[in-house]
């Protein structure tokens, strides 16, 4: 599943590593893999971007196989493929190579089983590493902010997908549209949801995701909302959330 | 002044927008550029990107004058480059061309005079557009949410922005960190503040921009902040930002 969006800040990271989290706690095998040169998601999950050996860039580059990358993190059943700063050079790199959006798809057709599910977190951009990610995947999730701006470059990812589906990718569906950082004390967040339900009812997921700090917070300390506060409103949402994808 | 982070969501768009309004309030004759293809500062000042005629692409592709795309705003004294999808290609184009980073200075050089200031709105990355947006620019300001996600990437971008100056632009220096979306009620935005506080004392902008509602409402009206709400906290915090600005 390719967790996707240009627009910055919806909370990519933040789905991808809670998700992923919330689907362990549920016994399943996730492997989370760190598409961003920017490495919240490995240093959200514990992780030393800059001491981990190998990471998605070598991967990208055929010099690791899956197996030697997935590193374990804290979170029973949840592995995670670090990132680092110098996947940047990836994406320039790739630009001149055979087979550049297919780079991840092979090296995850590589995969020897064991991992009920792979969320890969994407930068905010539809770019190559973005490109390889829906590529690769079964399905995307598209986060979005409850803000007018996150509103407005939706349809143009959604587009986006779709050329992914017929020209890379028959298999890729969206898995849905995922409301993110809720405040039902604003009106805002409440046009947004409508809007939402207006032109897209199929495809936003029951699930939202209230804005709660302690989502943010769990990231300073490294670990999942389910790990650091376990009964709060955020946990609780994304727990509802694994449930959502499980029973798809 | 480039307005910097390619850390998404942390309020560069809504930085250019507030801090141009605030600064045209007080007289100046101020230019937005938006080299974000998600065009959100074109929109945000209430123009709608798909019927510009001329835009960024032609700015930085050499076929139009910064003259012929500056565009009046419903502001006066405000004036926008706009954006379109199409910018996208741009980045891609630019690879493979001569002096791919100082397109925009040398577009800029032929401003005929007028505006006081320019602020250039970049994308979440540290590609060839924020690049070209950095080698035109006298000084950089780097937007920063009270987040943790937010503080990790500092520290690169405040390393490209000096090898920008040694290599491209010995004239940029920083102009300063601005925190943004600061929520008092909350221990992780005085964590961050103190933490900033701590490690770049000397680059804190004075000027704290709170997290406030009508802000980002005013963006989905196509109006900044100091027009949607005049009396409210945010645009009371971009006028003081804009004071800042012009004493410095
Ligand atoms: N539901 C939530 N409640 C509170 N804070 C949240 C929530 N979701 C995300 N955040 C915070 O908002 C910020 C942006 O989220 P995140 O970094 O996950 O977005 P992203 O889409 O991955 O950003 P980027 O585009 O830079 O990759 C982070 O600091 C995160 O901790
Ligand atoms: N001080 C604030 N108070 C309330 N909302 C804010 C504030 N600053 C920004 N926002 C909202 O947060 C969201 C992110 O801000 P914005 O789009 O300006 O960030 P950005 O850095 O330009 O994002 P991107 O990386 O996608 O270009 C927007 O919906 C905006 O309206
Ligand atoms: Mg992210
Ligand atoms: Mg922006």
């Amino acid at each position: 599943m390719a967790v996707a969006n240009q627009k910055g800040g919806v909370g990519k990271t933040t789905t991808v590593m809670n998700l992923g989290a919330a689907l362990a706690e549920r016994g399943a095998q996730v492997l989370v893999i760190d598409l961003d040169p920017q490495s919240n998601s490995t240093s959200g999950l514990g992780i030393d971007p800059s001491r981990a050996r190998l990471t998605t860039y070598q991967l990208l580059s055929g010099e690791a196989s899956i197996d030697e990358v997935a590193t374990p993190t804290a979170v029973p059943g949840l592995h995670v493929v670090p990132s680092q700063v110098a996947l940047v050079g990836a994406e320039i790199e790739l630009v001149n190579q055979e087979d550049r959006e297919g780079r991840l798809r092979r090296a995850l057709a590589a995969l020897t089983g064991g991992f009920g599910y792979v969320l890969i977190d994407c930068p905010p951009s539809l770019g190559l590493l973005t490109l390889n990610a829906l590529a690769a995947a079964d399905e995307a999730l598209v986060p979005l902010q409850a803000e007018y701006f996150a509103l407005e470059g939706l349809a143009h990812l959604l587009y986006t997908i779709q050329l992914v589906r017929m020209n890379l990718n028959p298999k890729l569906t969206l898995a849905g549209i995922l409301i993110n950082q809720f405040d039902a004390r604003t009106t805002l967040s409440w046009d947004v949801l409508n809007e939402i339900r207006r032109v897209y009812p199929d495809r936003l997921l029951q699930t939202l995701i209230p804005r709660n700090v302690r989502v943010s917070e769990a990231s300073s300390h490294g670990q999942p909302v389910t790990v650091y506060d376990p009964s709060c409103r955020g946990a609780q949402a994304f727990r509802q959330l694994a449930e959502e994808v499980m029973s798809r």
